[in-house]
């Protein structure tokens, strides 16, 4: 899983 | 975005927005840990510094404006101008035990190594004990303030309705990050027994106090 995705997160 | 999601963002900016109101209205910080919310402030600086680096929607931008904005302003209220009514007595617990271990397991548990991967995910392991001093200030006075339950109860359902976001990513995107869940998870375990008491005693109105 690509660390990126997590970051549309808060 | 799911619904989850949002309510578990609403919950968040409820539980920050119901920290300031207390303080303001009750010209007073007494009862609220001054190192939960300088570790919350720590947590959100160094989780937010994307806001220089990356762009993902009005939405998002906005609300880590918001969190950051308001956790520096609690500082400012606890520590400047309501500081002689700050319990720092209650608020004995060492975060320098929460902070280190934070750090050190960013450091071997993390997607990629930069220091702005690194950051996001000390952030994600430090939010995750963040309340620890603040529950063991309730544990210490027995207490705490109708208001500051809520805030609580507010600010603890936040990560409960992430988890709920994360299993609906799961199956819809199949998104899975591991570091965010088991964290998630951890941060979510940590209220459970104030939950308990909140359910049992603070929405039947009666003053949460510890037997």
């Amino acid at each position: 899983v690509k660390s990126d995705e997590a970051h549309d997160e808060l | 975005m799911n619904i989850f999601r949002l309510c578990g963002d609403l919950s968040h900016l409820l539980a920050i927005l119901l920290l300031l109101f207390k303080i303001w209205k009750t010209r007073s910080c007494a009862g609220i840990s001054g190192k939960t919310q300088l570790l919350f402030t720590i947590v959100y600086t160094a989780r937010y510094l994307d806001l220089f680096t990356s762009f993902v929607s009005v939405y998002n931008s906005v609300m880590k404006i918001v969190f950051l904005t308001a956790s520096y302003g609690t500082l400012y209220l606890m520590f400047y101008k309501f500081k002689p009514t700050y319990d720092h007595n209650h608020d004995s617990f060492r975060i320098l035990y929460l902070i280190v271990p934070a750090l050190v397991l960013s450091f071997i548990i993390v997607h990629v190594y930069t220091v702005m991967e690194i950051l996001w995910t000390f952030s994600i392991y430090l939010e995750a004990v963040a309340i620890m001093p603040q529950l063991f200030m309730v544990s210490r006075t027995g207490e705490a303030e109708t208001i500051t339950s809520h805030y609580l109860f507010a600010l603890g359902s936040y990560r409960a309705l992430y988890i709920l976001n994360w299993i609906y990513r799961y199956y819809t995107e199949d998104f899975l990050d591991w570091i965010t869940i088991m964290a998630g998870i951890v941060q979510t375990i940590l209220y459970c027994d104030f939950f308990y008491l909140y359910i049992t005693k603070v929405l039947k109105g009666k003053r949460l106090s510890l037997p």
